[in-house]
């Protein structure tokens, strides 16, 4: 939220622009416009946080368009990550044994 | 530990690979380690099948995740085949014997979490899987990921594995950083890689480190030292 009271949001024709060319650069299509109204929507919130997340990043980082920005935070973690429980899978350590 | 190590330089590490819709990180991590080490031991640089991996693997549903220690006993049980013998579809499907092996393993090793050791054993002996929370990496191009961006990805809850193949010290504000492959593409990140603020335990990045070791020649010329 702070990263938008200095950079703004685009404005919509700069929205779909952006839109335009992330579909065209990553060959995505959707299967009817309600459903690609729908992406555009996901794609401009994570436009925001983005922006939000490059700008914690204090210069060092870019955030931005990548191939995953029409997912939601769900759709990317279902399909991209795999929760990996492996703290509770991790030897414990062994205790010093007595003399 | 040297202050940078990057085992790319030394040509140790294939580019990186495309995991696509299937939850297999942890066989492309694991399968990169193999592939990094057993360049390292016997200068043999191959692409090595991650289907097998996942095909042969005793998981059911592959792609719905696994752990490296999943694809290293693989490794150890059968020895790897090179990609192109048997390339990468995706999904699971059944384990296909009668190829050739290329590269084995005689051991997996778990590693401390302790980040100066892990870079010292990264520099004297090659690169290492390791799980992270990759929440943030939904959004990243390229650059640092830096500690006061981490609040965004609890170290707790890992949910992706890659592997560690260098690591450095950028000039600006002195921030210390590792160098890891992903299984996004090459077109993802910086050529496939990205990286991460080093010392914190960023998102979890130190929190499961595990590496394999190779079978040795009788005649190998390993190679010592990670290019800075």
């Amino acid at each position: 939220p702070d990263v938008l009271d200095t950079a703004p949001e685009p404005s919509m024709v700069e929205l779909i622009q952006l839109f335009q060319d992330f579909m065209s650069r990553f060959n995505k299509t959707y299967s009817n416009p309600e459903e690609q109204h729908r992406r555009l929507l996901i794609f401009r919130q994570n436009l925001a946080t983005a922006r939000a997340l490059e700008e914690a990043g204090q210069g060092l980082a870019q955030f931005g368009v990548t191939r995953f920005s029409d997912l939601t935070e769900e759709e990317f973690r279902a399909q991209l990550l795999s929760p990996m429980p492996g703290h509770t899978l991790r030897p414990a350590a062994q205790s010093p044994s007595k003399p | 530990a040297p202050p940078s190590c990057d085992w790319r330089k030394a040509g140790a590490v294939t580019p990186a690979k495309d995991q696509g819709l299937c939850g297999s990180c942890w066989a492309f991590a694991a399968v990169a380690n193999i592939e990094s080490l057993w360049f390292i031991r016997h200068q043999d640089l191959y692409n090595l099948s991650v289907q097998q991996v996942l095909d042969c693997s005793r998981l059911q549903v592959a792609c719905g995740g696994g752990f490296p220690w999943d694809a290293f006993t693989v490794a150890w049980m059968y020895g790897l085949t090179q990609e192109e013998q048997y390339p990468y579809i995706g999904c699971q499907s059944l384990c296909k014997s009668g190829h050739q092996a290329v590269a084995s393993i005689k051991i997996f090793q778990f590693l401390s979490s302790d980040e100066k050791k892990l870079a010292a054993h990264i520099a004297t002996r090659g690169p290492v899987t390791v799980g992270i929370n990759a929440n943030l990496l939904q959004f990243y191009v390229e650059g640092i990921i830096t500690k006061n961006m981490t609040c965004h990805c609890n170290p707790e809850e890992i949910n992706h594995a890659v592997l560690l193949v260098g690591y450095g010290l950028a000039p600006e504000k002195k921030t210390p950083y590792w160098i890891v492959k992903n299984s996004w593409g090459p077109e993802w990140g910086e050529e496939g890689f990205f990286r991460i603020y080093r010392g914190g335990n960023a998102c979890g990045i130190a929190s499961l480190p595990v590496t394999a070791m190779v079978h040795e020649g009788a005649f190998d010329a390993a190679i010592e030292s990670c290019p800075p």
